[in-house]
């Protein structure tokens, strides 16, 4: 996956991802492709969650998957998750509850939770950044003011060296692939060099939701195992996601 | 992390999305929170019901080529659901109402459903 905040010079922020998953779970020799992405694309679909006949919250979701991955609270912040490994993993939080030690929550649970519920960016944040998990993840957090956009790398217990925006210092945005953004990513699985160029290339000058695509369809930000693309424009409220492709030659993760 | 054709340099002009790497719109449904959770998801299932029991099936294949004895999907059906009202409300009685309105098991919906934590294995 690679999730990304950006901040246009006029401080709106727009926070855009590729939903990448399936890795070694079949691959398809026909059709040189994934098994997993292939069957999930057909179940993506963008949900308006109302209440009292209005919107409470947005997301892009997996037809049958009750938690959430990508989704906004119109003007008020924007939420995507992606998949952290870590020795410390979920098998061990899966034990914990088998075992009877039920403390932590299941992360796509407290994503809708955090959706559902939560009234600002920083009740978003502190519920991301404090609660116990079963399995380690990286939240990625955009707000509705200049300045708010987060990394939330979380261990199963801690929050890790989080990053936030820096217009000041030039940190127009942040983006998150797998890796934890103080380490080099593992070099046969480096999206974010190429996707951090890219941005870089586009300058916060002509930063937008088109360029914004334009960085998610580059291959390999863009890749075998994309299955959609979504762009949230948190002071409009508005969400919209495609369903990818990665025509070959391209990389398989 | 230069391998051309793997690599390519910054694509421009792909928006509005078309062409090779677009494969297609998503389609808006709603959920109203109002509803009773096991009633909130029926709509979007009945439409999707296809595509999640092929989704799934593609999952028990899996566990299959993983456990050829079958015994790890034995386990799926049968002891995952038995931990659904351990895990917090409303997703539990969602994940039943799931259950019912595409007729897959509840444990294979479970599994669906706590796949993250899973797949770490």
């Amino acid at each position: 996956c690679t999730s990304l905040v950006a901040e246009d010079p006029e401080g709106n922020l727009i926070h855009a991802r590729n939903l990448d998953f399936g890795l070694f779970l079949g691959w398809d020799k026909k059709n040189h492709s994934w098994v997993i992405p292939d069957k999930l694309k057909p179940l993506v679909v963008n949900v308006d969650f109302r209440r009292n006949n209005s919107t409470v919250f947005k997301s892009t979701n997996f037809a049958g998957y009750v938690g959430m991955l990508t989704g906004m609270q119109p003007n008020s912040f924007t939420l995507t998750m992606n998949e952290r490994f870590s020795l410390d993993g979920g098998y061990i939080g899966i034990l914990e509850w088998i075992l009877g030690k039920r403390d932590g929550m299941w992360m796509s649970f407290l994503t809708r939770s955090v959706l559902e519920n939560a009234t600002s960016y920083a009740q978003a944040q502190k519920l991301l950044s404090d609660t116990k998990l079963l399995a380690p993840a990286y939240f990625i957090l955009g707000g509705n003011q200049t300045g708010e956009a987060s990394i939330i790398t979380r261990s199963r217990t801690h929050n890790l060296n989080p990053l936030e925006l820096d217009i000041k210092q030039g940190r127009w945005y942040v983006l998150e692939t797998n890796y934890d953004h103080w380490k080099t990513p593992l070099f046969l699985d480096d999206r974010r060099t190429p996707a951090m160029k890219c941005m870089n290339q586009t300058t916060q000058a002509n930063i937008s939701v088109q360029t914004v695509y334009d960085v998610l369809s580059t291959k390999p930000v863009l890749n075998k195992l994309t299955t959609y693309t979504t762009l949230m424009q948190v002071s409009k409220g508005k969400l919209e996601s495609f369903i990818r492709v990665c025509p070959n030659p391209c990389m398989p993760w | 992390q230069y391998v051309p054709p793997y690599t390519e340099d910054c694509r421009t002009g792909m928006y509005p999305p078309s062409g090779p790497t677009f494969g297609g719109a998503v389609t808006w449904y709603t959920v109203n929170l109002d509803l009773p959770p096991s009633k909130r998801w029926t709509e979007l299932i009945t439409d999707k019901k296809n595509d999640l029991i092929i989704m799934v099936q593609a999952i028990k294949d899996l566990a299959d080529a993983l456990v050829p004895s079958g015994r790890l999907e034995e386990l799926i059906d049968q002891a995952l659901p038995l931990m659904i009202d351990t895990l917090p409300y409303p997703f539990n009685e969602e994940m039943k109402g799931i259950a019912t309105a595409s007729g897959v098991p509840l444990g294979e919906v479970i599994l669906f459903n706590i796949f993250y934590e899973v797949f770490t294995v």
